[in-house]
């Protein structure tokens, strides 16, 4: 099993999109990955099509009421197989606090004896709260799309310094990658947030991927699909498989 | 005295960029407009220059220790007045939950007697939280900026929904106006947008300025400059005083 957790505070800069077209990139190869959205905004489920009615059919459930996660995931016709956000998510900060033993949650859901093997990617909102730190805390690896802005490179930044402060709490380096995104080569802003990024991060810890902009990758919602299914051979598909070739022995430790 | 709050639950839509870029149009026409940041990441008070050190120096002490705006105001090189943002800010949904008394604080702190006329713009986080309705409650006219992309608009509609949810409780249709940005005439998706905007929105209530993309905007936050002092002349700087001209007749009756 190898869990990713697609996050970065700052809003905007891709993170869905990551999510999405890398659960995408993985079921082409004919595996069937697991997605979680704890985005109470639930973006990604909407994409996936789902329209859970009921919180506790969603990882609300799990959260509050101890629900299975397999009783909470759902088939989608991508064959990424779907634990759905609920609005209600927003509530549970205030609800159930950030202690150890509630960070932990996920982790422990994902990593029950009898789960299935395979891929995991969780997709996060854009704030450190009680839903991302669960992903922080039970992930393999952290994803860390960053759009080719200063906003953006200031928030990585921020990312760093967060994980860096819970590292004796996590035990160890958390594995991680920043992955540029909406990269446009034509922007000399572009190759100014390239070296930024290389002065204030670790180089191996920086994708040689970069994700271009493409206007295919911001379609594919629009119709309810991935960008390998809305536009096969388009650079949002070729740049999202590249992406998981890179990120795949990274993940083969887990 | 006149306050706009800035706000769409979508990530990375361009709030910040458009309360930035408006409160430095207003002051190029000379006057000395007041910025509330009320998002816990506070990227509008780090384009000002802005570093508060403790929560109560900044729109924290406010809401949680009565601290007059006033005493939280502090004048930025570009003539605009700040109150600016702490992380802490997350906390206030917990601590204060989002009973009718405190999500009107704002609005009773913006209003006392003997507050400064003038103009007011304040920058939203990406979430409808306890700030988030503090800004709804107390502006004269809500400004909703829209990305060009499906997700955008889909938050868009969902701002439409929450506000009229919340009609009964402000007791009028509450003035707003959605403001495309990041808009590129090249792109066909451009058009689908305007057409579904024209189609879900009240067409009176769609600005017809644009903002166009334009990378001086994106640039402009790396050295802590509005567009106009960054790039005077450029696109940004041309789009956000159309954008002013047209919200002034809107204004005029507040
Ligand atoms: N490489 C790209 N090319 C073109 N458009 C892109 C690209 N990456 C993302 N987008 C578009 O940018 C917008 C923001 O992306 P996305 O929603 O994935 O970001 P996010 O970080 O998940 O946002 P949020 O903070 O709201 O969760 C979307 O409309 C998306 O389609
Ligand atoms: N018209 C534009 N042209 C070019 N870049 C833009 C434009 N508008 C916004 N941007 C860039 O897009 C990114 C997101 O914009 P911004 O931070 O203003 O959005 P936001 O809605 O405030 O995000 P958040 O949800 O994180 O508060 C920034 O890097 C910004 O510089
Ligand atoms: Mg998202
Ligand atoms: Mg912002």
């Amino acid at each position: 099993m190898a869990i990713i957790a697609v996050f970065n505070q700052k809003g905007g800069v891709g993170k869905t999109t990551t999510a999405l077209n890398l659960l995408a990139a993985i079921a082409q190869r004919g595996e069937r990955p697991l997605a979680i959205d704890l985005d109470p905004q639930g973006h990604l489920s909407h994409v996936f099509g789902a329209r859970p009615r009921h919180a506790e059919e969603t990882v609300c459930g799990f959260f509050l009421h101890q629900t299975p996660l397999d009783d909470i995931a759902q088939i989608t016709r991508s064959g990424v197989v779907l634990c759905p956000a609920h609005l209600d998510l927003a509530k549970l900060d205030a609800l159930l606090g950030k202690s150890l033993n509630v960070v932990l949650r996920l982790r422990q859901g994902l990593r029950r004896p009898g789960a299935a093997p395979g891929t995991v990617v969780i997709d996060c909102c854009a704030l450190l709260n009680v839903l991302s730190l669960n992903a922080i805390f039970a992930c393999d690896l952290m994803l860390i799309p960053v759009s080719c802005d200063y906003l953006a490179l200031a928030s990585a930044r921020e990312v760093e310094r967060a994980l860096n402060a819970l590292e004796p709490v996590l035990k160890r380096r958390l594995p991680r990658r920043y992955v540029l995104t909406r990269y446009d080569a034509r922007r000399k802003m572009s190759e100014d947030i390239i070296v930024q990024m290389a002065e204030v991060l670790r180089p191996e810890e920086i994708c040689g991927t970069r994700i271009r902009e493409n206007v295919k990758l911001a379609e594919s919602p629009a119709v309810e699909l991935d960008v390998f299914r809305h536009a096969p051979g388009s650079k949002g598909a070729l740049d999202y498989t590249a992406l998981l070739d890179e990120l795949l022995p990274v993940l083969g430790g887990a």
